[in-house]
């Protein structure tokens, strides 16, 4: 029997060991190994490589710790953005969505964007009008809401006060 | 960001990558999740990719894309493939990193980054995640 593989990422940056608890670090190495499992079990049981990399990262788009899904990073605005998109190596069909703030899981926003409509990347108030057609889960824009996360854009906007320096910045 | 990526028994690949952007983001700006051959890309023939980092270098080095193509016009492996896309978005001045399974199941990481949120697992047995670079 052919074999499978499966891959995953939560992310990169300056992550250092002393700047995580021994918890907050097991916490991270937990939901790392749910999703991977998650994925795993698809493709081991003969499941396609769309059906395990959704199930795995349906796993960290609602784990808050991760900058997807319900650990969506604060917009300047103190609104969440969120982006998806996915690509099926079999037929190179892929799609894609960007600068949604309704939807509970972009990923299958993405998938649904891809197999359900002529389009590779659909963006905003549209995309949701797309995924409210298609029965995609929509969540109030408040589910996204973390108290840590809200903290980092609150410390991000005490050190840069210069409209300039943030320009230059995100510019 | 997260993303993975995968081969199935059927040799069949697919990548996908989701995010909550840059805190502190303005204007609408978007990064390389959702763009196609920057931040995700999959092509049965060269390979699966999702990244994480600083999308304005991801985009402009057309990340993923450029991985598959060394992969498939220079045979190169997987290993080598994403670390010279990575040295180049370094040498723009970007950060991140990536994830890559190719066609033959090598599942990958390449990253310039301090640590990389990470995991793999294949049919002969490997299961591991992992979060900093020394790891």
């Amino acid at each position: 029997q052919a074999g499978w593989s499966l891959a995953i990422h939560g992310g990169a940056g300056t992550i250092a060991r002393d700047s995580m608890t021994p918890e907050e670090d097991a916490a991270h190495r937990a939901a790392l190994q749910a999703a991977l499992d998650a994925g795993a079990k698809v493709l081991a049981e003969g499941g396609s490589a769309l059906d395990a990399i959704e199930a795995a990262i349906l796993i960290m788009e609602d784990e808050p710790r991760f900058n997807a899904g319900k650990g969506a990073v604060y917009t300047w605005d103190a609104t969440h953005e969120l982006d998806a998109s996915i690509m099926d190596g079999r037929t190179r069909d892929a799609g894609a969505v960007a600068g949604v703030t309704t939807v509970r899981n972009p990923i299958l926003l993405a998938r649904k964007v891809m197999t359900d409509s002529p389009h590779v990347m659909l963006s905003g108030k549209g995309a949701e009008s797309f995924a409210a057609e298609q029965g995609i889960e929509l969540v109030p824009p408040s589910y996204f809401d973390t108290e840590f996360r809200l903290k980092a854009l609150e410390r991000m906007k005490a050190k840069q006060l210069s409209a300039l320096d943030v320009d230059v910045k995100f510019g | 960001t997260v993303g993975a990526v995968a081969l199935d028994r059927h040799g069949n690949l697919a990548a996908g990558t989701s995010t909550g952007g840059m805190t502190g983001k303005r204007w609408g700006r978007v990064g390389d999740a959702p763009i196609i051959g920057a931040g995700t890309y999959a092509d049965d023939r060269a390979c699966a990719v999702s990244a994480t980092g600083w999308g304005e270098f991801f985009i402009r080095v057309g990340v993923a894309r450029s991985i598959c193509a060394l992969m498939e016009y220079e045979d190169q492996s997987a290993q080598a493939a994403s670390d010279a896309v990575m040295d180049d978005v370094k040498a723009l001045g970007g950060d991140g990193g990536v994830i890559v399974v190719s066609p033959s199941g090598e599942a990958v990481f390449s990253f310039n980054t301090a640590g990389m949120y990470r995991g793999r697992a294949t049919s002969a047995g490997v299961n591991e995640v992992a979060i900093y670079g020394d790891e």
